[in-house]
């Protein structure tokens, strides 16, 4: 059966789509099968692909409002990843949800018709704790919370473990896989900071891996890539390969 | 009568609390009225000003869903910016609003209780185009855009215009003020590609002002401080105070 692993922090810009791409992009190299599953409204780990969100006539609001429509189908393969897109099309479905039996279960349900193909099922996380991270939640065995350097990082982890412990209580087999410290930069005293801090407060739950502030995790989406295609060698890249074998010994 | 701006993209981490925050200061320095509301779930502004958002007895979350509670009941002061807190609690009150009659201007509906006592309303939103940031902009004459300069912003930027071009069919005073370059670094491409994309598109839409990366912006916050009073003489201070003037030129 899959790892199932939620990628969220209500904190926006910590770095969940940048997580959730080079992840996938790892564990993939270490050759693993991964599903990534788009639960963004933005669909940025879609676009990352290079899949026109605009043109999609499936999607994952189809998944999650509808019966009829099978996981399978909207299932696109980029070498040997596979990506389950989004678009804002996700917006409605985050409306209409709130009126449905079982609303937070309705990926889980779902879910199941796919898992065995997968050694990993990552899922990408819209900047909230509303039913759209709740589905990924409920769905998972797993969840890492990226975390950049800054204060409002800090103070917000409280709101988002919070809802992680609300969802234990309906999904007994949710776990907190790691903190990972996102865009460190050792030269600035805020980066040690915050670092310190989330050691003090979470000790081994901080994953040992930090991924280091690295222009070409910015400049890799826009050419279509993850920063293992885009630049191997790069920090980014290889801090994300570190973090594939933590997350294969830490699961 | 007040200008009330909203300051959105559902992008996360594009520098809207940053924003606010620091044109609230900007502008008040410049000797205008300013009221700050939160209408983030987060409470990062009002955080930032120093307020307890914990133990809150009145925040947002209550002058949107109960008739009763006025306005002037959540205002807290420092200095002469006066700031309207917010809370996780707004989480359950976008719930609730969904199935609420008026539930996109029950805002409105309430700013009019203080609007006369202020040059300026600014309005920091979570990132989303939910029921939240739908409130603010039917509220609001103007809307801020900060975009900081990576590729997922570029493409958010069109999914943020589409929810103002609908707003804007029920609320006609509504107009963009303009898009706000972000985190710019004059020795990175990419900042001068992102920068050149926005000219070619939005014209004269996009601020002469471009906010600078500075590390300082990232550090005061966390003194509980705006910028410029954590470091009066740095970039970050002085990019806000020169956007604060564009923006007096503009309205
Ligand atoms: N380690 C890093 N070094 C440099 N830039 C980074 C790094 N990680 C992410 N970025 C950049 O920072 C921005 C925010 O990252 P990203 O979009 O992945 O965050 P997110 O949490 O998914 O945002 P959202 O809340 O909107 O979903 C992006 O432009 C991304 O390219
Ligand atoms: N010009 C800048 N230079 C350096 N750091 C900045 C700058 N602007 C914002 N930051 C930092 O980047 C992070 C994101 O900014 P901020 O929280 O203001 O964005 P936001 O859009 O309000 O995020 P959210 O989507 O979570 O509401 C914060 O840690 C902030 O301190
Ligand atoms: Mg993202
Ligand atoms: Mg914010």
């Amino acid at each position: 059966m899959a790892h199932i692993i939620t990628i969220g922090n209500q904190k926006g810009g910590c770095g969940k789509t940048t997580t959730a791409v080079n992840l996938s992009a790892g564990l993939a190299v270490l050759g693993k099968r991964v599903l990534l599953i788009d639960m963004d409204p933005q669909g940025n780990s879609s676009l990352t692909f290079g899949i026109n969100i605009e043109d999609l006539h499936i999607s994952m609001s189809d998944i999650l409002l509808d019966d009829n429509v099978h996981f399978k189908y909207n299932i696109f393969s980029k070498g040997n990843i596979h990506i389950a897109p989004s678009n804002p099309t996700l917006n409605y479905a985050e409306e209409r949800l709130h009126t449905m039996e079982g609303k937070a279960t309705r990926l889980k349900e779902k879910i199941g018709e796919v898992e065995s193909n997968y050694d990993f099922i990552l899922i990408d996380c819209p900047p909230s704790i509303g039913i759209l991270t709740t589905n990924a939640l409920m769905a998972s065995h797993w969840t890492i919370l990226p975390v950049d350097v800054g204060f409002y990082s800090l103070v917000g982890i409280k709101q988002y473990l919070a809802r992680i412990e609300d969802v234990m209580e309906q999904n007994k087999n949710l776990k907190i896989l790691g903190i990972l410290v996102t865009m460190y930069n050792e030269r600035n005293n805020i980066s040690r900071e915050v670092m310190a801090k989330l050691k003090g407060s979470f000790k081994d739950k901080v994953f040992n891996t930090a991924i280091r502030r690295d222009i070409k995790l910015t400049e890799a989406p826009g050419h279509l890539q993850t920063a293992i295609e885009y630049m191997w060698r790069g920090r980014g890249s290889s801090d994300y390969l570190a973090l594939s074998n933590e997350v294969l010994k830490r699961v």
